[in-house]
């Protein structure tokens, strides 16, 4: 099973969800295998261990054609890490927008999935930006999983994201399975419902009932270099990945 | 003078900081142009009557070379604004990253502020990639102002930003003045001053002596189509914004 995580919408909690659900499954006896695809690295420096060498990360996998397996390093209490590197930026101007390219992705996953290395569980984390890195990790996900923050912007980047992907079905030549996630969820702001009520209102059942709370356990894990379980286990932060988990478990998108 | 506000690291403000900047600068007795240079179009949105068809937008300046004066739309309350469209996206696939289509923007501005339509202050909205739009408003700006959200993600992206904007200079023959701007700022979270402490050390005056606070007047306004002054007039987003519009007049960085 392959989870995306994406929104074009900046700061919204993509790489917080890609970190603490893989934490959360992990935690459940999982080992999940983490993909950074954003240039950015934020990923990769939470682990702390990325390459400086670009071709030990993603970028070697598009520059050099190396493979997923070779690239993998471990990530203790969590499960595995192919990282990113800030060369991954020239991937765009490269490659052009080819079929070939935008299903790079895909094909790698089915091989690494055909080997000795391969995981049930892949997440990939995305950059803000539907460029090609985006569209490979969308043309390869099973699932797509939107972060929403709870705020105005973020919610009017949602309904603009939902267009996108109708835009993509015909050349996909599939609906890609989509959740919406709220993050950020601050019970003391009016926006926080109004933002809730109206993803929900828009997209049904396509939006996790569970919702991610506002939560300072969650802000601060990064610069311990983990995951919020880790951090702070009894943290209500932790506590909502977990639920996250167990929802998409139940729903059969987390095996 | 023109203000790039940037950082590759999405939901940090940018979008919030050029509108509110603005409005601070219109109560003072200003006129701003706005530009929209993300593809998001969230500025755009905010306004609320940014065009469909993207010839009317910074698209037509560079796909149809329509000039930047054609293009702008009145902003009640601000000055005026040039309203991006989501086809801006393909100007990285487009043009290339040749130095003519990286100093478009500049040479754009320079008529404009020769002719008629001048405004003595311009602020640039960018999205959170470094591609051919944002190095458009780098090379255009005077100064780039760089909001930076009070957690351990984006103050890594700042220090990531001053390596990238290192790597311009000798391209650029000038090292481009700048400012960060602490957002989202927090008492109550160790954070937030951490994160404050970190980038005094390492920027010292370049740090904005003005911090953004977290504030929800700020975050809502979007949803009423307007800046937080209009919204809100006794916020503390909107006192913020005012000292923020003062501490870079009395350094000569708004006129
Ligand atoms: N549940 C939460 N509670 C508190 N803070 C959060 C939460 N989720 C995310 N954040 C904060 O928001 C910031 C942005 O989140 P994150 O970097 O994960 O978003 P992103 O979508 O990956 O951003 P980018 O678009 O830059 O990749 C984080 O640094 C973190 O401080
Ligand atoms: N001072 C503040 N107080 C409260 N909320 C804020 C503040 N500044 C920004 N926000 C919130 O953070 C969200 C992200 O801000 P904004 O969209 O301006 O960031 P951005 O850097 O422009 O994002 P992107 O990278 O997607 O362009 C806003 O929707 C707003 O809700
Ligand atoms: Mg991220
Ligand atoms: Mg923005």
């Amino acid at each position: 099973m392959r989870i995306a995580v994406f929104n074009q919408k900046g700061g919204v909690g993509k790489t917080t969800t890609t970190l603490n659900l893989g934490a959360a499954i992990a935690r459940d006896g999982g080992s999940p295998l983490l993909l950074d695809l954003d240039p950015q690295c934020h990923l990769s420096a939470i682990h702390g261990l990325a390459p400086t060498d670009s071709s030990h990360s993603l970028f070697g996998f598009y520059q050099d054609s190396r493979t997923l397996e070779e690239l993998t390093i471990p990530w203790e209490g969590i499960g595995r890490l192919i990282p990113s590197h800030q060369q991954l930026i020239k991937v765009d101007s490269i490659f052009g927008k080819g079929p070939a390219i935008l299903n790079k992705l895909r094909l790698g996953l089915e091989t690494l999935e055909g080997s000795s290395a391969a995981s049930s569980m892949t997440l990939i984390d995305c950059c803000p930006y539907i460029g090609v890195l985006a569209l490979n990790a969308i043309f390869a996900c099973d699932l797509l999983l939107i972060p929403v923050a709870t705020d105005y912007l973020s919610l009017q980047a949602a309904e603009r994201m939902t267009q996108t992907l109708a835009i993509l079905e015909p050349v996909l030549k599939r609906r890609v399975p989509r959740r919406y996630l709220l993050t950020r969820f601050d019970r003391r702001r009016r926006m926080s419902e109004d933002v809730q009520n109206r993803l929900r209102t828009l997209y049904g059942d396509e939006v996790c009932a569970t919702v991610i709370g506002e939560n300072v356990s969650v802000a601060e894990s990064p610069a311990f270099n983990c995951d919020v379980f880790t951090h702070n286990t009894s943290s209500n932060g932790a506590r909502d990945y977990a639920e996250l988990r167990h929802e998409l478990a139940s729903q059969g998108l987390v095996s």
